[in-house]
């Protein structure tokens, strides 16, 4: 299993939508300072829904949409709110060679991994759209395959996955120097919460 | 409580063994400042790189420090794996030398599981098995553009 | 007090108006909260790199932030010169055209005063007038190796 | 002016007595990490007086000296103090031609800038010994030309070549990520001192 797309539309430094196409193994990202490599970092925690906005350097949900977006609703009666929103596509092509021999039934599958006939598709999409209306009020919706689900939904399919929020897989800008100092006690509870 | 606590903690520690003497060619160790109450105690990471003698964190320098807690990182991932790791900017103290063994690390590691590393050194842009480029477009957009390798 | 407070203020200002620009090519300037009451007011870094819309420091990227402390820095320098400045690796995360702008800044600023800077990046010592080499040696002490350049 | 030399003796990481030589312009100091370059400016700092233990990355003065040399003190009735020292050689030769026109009542000179008939020297060290006994008990003298003197004596004289304590002349290993960090007060308060 792999992660094969990441698709970003209207958030943070990224206006109208961009494709991020994935492949197995070592990929860098790399680019000038202030280019946009950590907020496709922060587009995949959004997504996941593995990070507060603070984790995404945002005082509020809000200040993550696009700002040049936050402009145009403000236009001659035009679309009132605005939305960011991320899509990410896992590659499940390995797992599901593997849930074709066993029935729907049997398997305590994933949702969304099955088709209508209850066929294991190779894709797993997981999508989080936020809408912001002009008064600065907003919803924030997480979809499975297209199909709406809570947070704590999602973090047990994506622990069916072994992606936990509390697993250290992804380590930000600066992490590192934060787990210099913090104190020992601080370390300590992070083996805590592993355990 | 405490069982699991010392299952966890002795399987991290085992692999910041590991891991440390990988990446620095030194040996380090987790240590619990108090053994007996495990979940009140804190926990220090104690090493000694190469031909020195053993140090707690405060006294190692700048690169020194980050190759200590990036140990501890990777064996936290590695009692839990999981599919994809993403790093950012985690070589950014490191010496030349330091980067190339970390690279080498990663290298080995993203046969089993995929990697997304973001980088500005050279060794790990060289080390990886492609390199996505970010720039800024106009109007302040990030564009970003594919490379083969 | 408030006049030599804002002597000292528009000074140091106009250094980094002008320092901002030449590191970053973007606009930058220093911003009292309460410019009523200077010696209770909090000083926030403004700038504007190159093609973006104006931020604050908290929302800028990782190499943005440090260009911007270290025209902060250079502009508290400039306001009371120095016959020596010794910098720590204060290039370590920006990118590579970023330390190219950073280290001609220096070796132009070096042919008043001198510098001392330790750093790992590529275009900072290429851009030096000699390098001093330091190494661990047997039983961890530090041996100097010069470096004729 | 420019520093012509730094003599490190049993200093952090320095055993025995390390000559670094200088030049005046731009010099990098590279090498693998924890080989001693932060080292060499915190003997700087040392010596001249312009920071805490803590700025020296050490909680006590007495942790400053060469760890090596600490073992020696215990052994059999061998010395039983130990001593770190450092000394800065500054050279004035551009000051000193200047000088040479001046008489020495009529200029204000730095102490041990002038040689027993009145003639100005080229160079001017500052040195700090640091000695700490057995028990732990330490004791910290400067020295200016070989001549005792008092912390504030240094800094008045290193205030006539513009070398200040608040000066920021100085960037230590992490002082960009604390301008960064702090809050805007105490930005501010950084330029309250320099006015
Ligand atoms: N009193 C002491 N006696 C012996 N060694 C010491 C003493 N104090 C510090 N050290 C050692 O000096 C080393 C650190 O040196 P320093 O911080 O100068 O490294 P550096 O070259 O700046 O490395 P980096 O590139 O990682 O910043 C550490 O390994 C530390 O243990
Ligand atoms: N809501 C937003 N709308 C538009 N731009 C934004 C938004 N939020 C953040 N940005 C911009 O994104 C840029 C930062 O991008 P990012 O932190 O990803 O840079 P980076 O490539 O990681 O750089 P570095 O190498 O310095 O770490 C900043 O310039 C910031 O102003
Ligand atoms: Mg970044
Ligand atoms: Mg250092």
């Amino acid at each position: 299993m792999y992660i094969k797309q990441v698709e970003i539309t209207n958030f943070k430094s990224f206006g109208g939508t961009t494709r991020v196409p994935l492949l197995p193994g070592f990929t860098v990202v790399s680019g000038p300072n202030g280019s946009g490599k950590s907020n496709i970092l922060d587009a995949l925690l959004f997504a996941l829904g593995l990070s507060s906005s603070k984790g995404m350097r945002a005082d509020r949900l809000p200040d993550l949409v696009n700002q040049s977006q936050m402009g145009k609703g403000q236009g001659k009666g035009k679309r009132s709110t605005v939305e960011a929103a991320v899509t990410v596509t896992f590659d499940l092509s390995e797992e599901a060679a593997l849930l074709a021999t066993v029935s729907a039934e049997a398997a305590e599958d994933l949702p969304g991994l099955r088709d209508a006939d209850g066929q294991p598709l190779s894709e797993w999409t997981v999508t989080r759209k936020l809408r912001v209306t002009q008064q600065g009020t907003y919803t924030s919706n997480y979809y499975i395959g297209g199909e709406p689900c809570t947070l704590s939904e999602l973090h047990q399919s994506l622990s069916k996955l072994r992606i936990y929020p509390e697993g250290y897989n992804v380590v930000l800008q600066g992490d590192v120097t934060s787990i210099i100092s913090m104190n020992p006690r601080e370390r300590r509870q992070i083996v805590d919460e592993l355990a | 409580r405490q069982q699991a606590f010392y299952e966890a903690f002795d399987a991290v520690d085992r692999n910041f063994q590991i891991i440390f003497a990988e990446l620095s060619q030194g040996d380090g160790r987790l240590q619990l400042d108090d053994p007996e109450s495990p979940l009140e105690s804190g926990l220090n990471l104690v090493a000694h790189p190469k031909g020195k003698p053993v140090q707690r964190l405060a006294s190692m320098s700048g690169g020194e420090k980050s190759l200590t807690a990036l140990s501890f990182i990777f064996a936290l991932q590695r009692y839990r794996p999981s599919p994809f790791y993403a790093f950012d900017e985690v070589d950014m103290f490191l010496d030349g030398s330091n980067v190339e063994r970390l690279a080498k690390m990663v290298k080995q590691q993203a046969a089993e599981a995929q990697f997304i590393v973001v980088s500005l050194r050279r060794p790990t842009i060289e080390a990886s098995d492609r390199v996505i480029g970010v720039t800024q477009a106009r109007g302040a957009q990030t564009q970003v553009l594919g490379v083969v390798l």
